[in-house]
């Protein structure tokens, strides 16, 4: 989902 | 995760491990920015929040208790540890970072992926880690003697932001959907702001001279 993607980094 | 992106984390480990060694062996923090220091604990309190609601990997859990404890606790050094706070530059360090909050706050209220409580809250800490850096800078370039730590210390945070950058361009083209326009903003604007910084870096590398920025 969209909102997951950007929170996988630091 | 591409080699960017791992690259990316890898100097921003080492830059946290260089401030690090610079306190605990040199038991000194001469032209380091607890204004600075400061913000970035903010920055990963309000950011990892997500740590109590998403499990995405077991290397980004422990990357981010690296980063939460190590801001943290290097705060706690800079204001209580006996020998380390006489080496702080409190008269030079005097960047008003308080109201660097205000309008990042306002700014993630008006401009945020979802309007919950964590979603403003982690494009706050983006907007803030944005600017986060700028009391180290003043605090630079008022100091006459930059040790070599403390150049290298923000050197690879600079690294960091744009190893990150071309992560995102990298991720962008090989990903379906992968478009994040709050992060990308923010961090392009806070790797610009190394880049001064890294002219005079290079400029003194190349020439063999200590680094000095012009006042």
């Amino acid at each position: 989902p969209k909102d997951q993607a950007a929170k996988d980094e630091l | 995760m591409n080699i960017f992106r791992l690259a990316g984390d890898m100097t921003h480990l080492f830059s946290v491990l260089v401030l690090l060694l610079k306190i605990h062996t040199i038991k000194s923090c001469a032209g380091i920015s607890l204004k600075t220091q400061e913000l970035y604990a903010i920055v990963f309190t309000t950011r990892y929040l997500d740590l109590f609601t998403t499990y995405i990997s077991l290397y980004n859990t422990i990357m981010k208790l690296i980063f939460l404890g190590s801001s943290i606790s290097i705060v706690w050094y800079m204001r209580h540890h006996k020998v380390v706070r006489r080496s702080y530059d409190k008269d030079q360090d005097t960047f008003r970072h308080y109201l660097l909050m205000l309008p990042c706050l306002l700014l993630a209220l008006l401009i945020n992926e979802k309007f919950t409580f964590l979603e403003v809250m982690w494009a706050f800490s983006l907007y803030l880690e944005a600017v986060a850096i700028l009391p180290q800078l003043v605090l630079l370039q008022r100091t006459r003697n930059i040790d070599n730590l403390t150049g290298q210390y923000v050197l690879l945070l600079g690294a960091y932001r744009a190893l990150y950058v071309l992560n995102w361009i990298y991720r962008y083209f090989t990903e379906e959907n992968y478009v994040h326009w709050i992060t990308w903003v923010s961090g392009i604007v806070q790797t610009l702001l190394y880049a001064d910084f890294f002219y005079y870096y290079f400029q003194s590398w190349k020439n063999n001279v200590k680094l000095q920025l012009p006042a």
